[in-house]
């Protein structure tokens, strides 16, 4: 989710810095929080693999829905690494 | 929780952590 977008080049040297399993506490317990479908959708995305597509058929919403739950997520959670890391 | 993503603090942000932690 963040590794593909080049315009964050911030979010590598954290992960550079903080190594990933700093980072997975700081996702899981951020997601901890989120309303369930966000973090279903997410699970599904960057844990499970599925496409945009597969998760659309899982879930019963649209291509567009899905996208615009995992660019919401990736979203608050690139803001609470702002935050926790500033 | 989302609305305030934003304002919260990395003070605050640690204590979360450790309180999720502890869950």
């Amino acid at each position: 989710v963040f590794i593909e977008d080049p315009e964050d080049e911030w979010i590598e040297k954290l992960n550079e810095e903080l190594g990933g399993d700093q980072m997975h506490k700081h996702i899981d317990m951020v997601l901890h929080r989120f309303p369930a479908p966000m973090k279903s959708i997410y699970d599904l995305a960057v844990n499970q693999r599925f496409s945009v597509q597969e998760i659309s058929k899982i879930k019963g919403i649209s291509v567009e829905e899905v996208e615009s739950y995992l660019v919401r997520t990736r979203k608050h959670l690139l803001t609470s690494f702002k935050g926790r890391y500033p | 929780f989302l609305d305030d993503i934003e304002k919260f603090s990395n003070t605050e942000w640690i204590q979360m952590q450790e309180d999720y932690s502890v869950d």
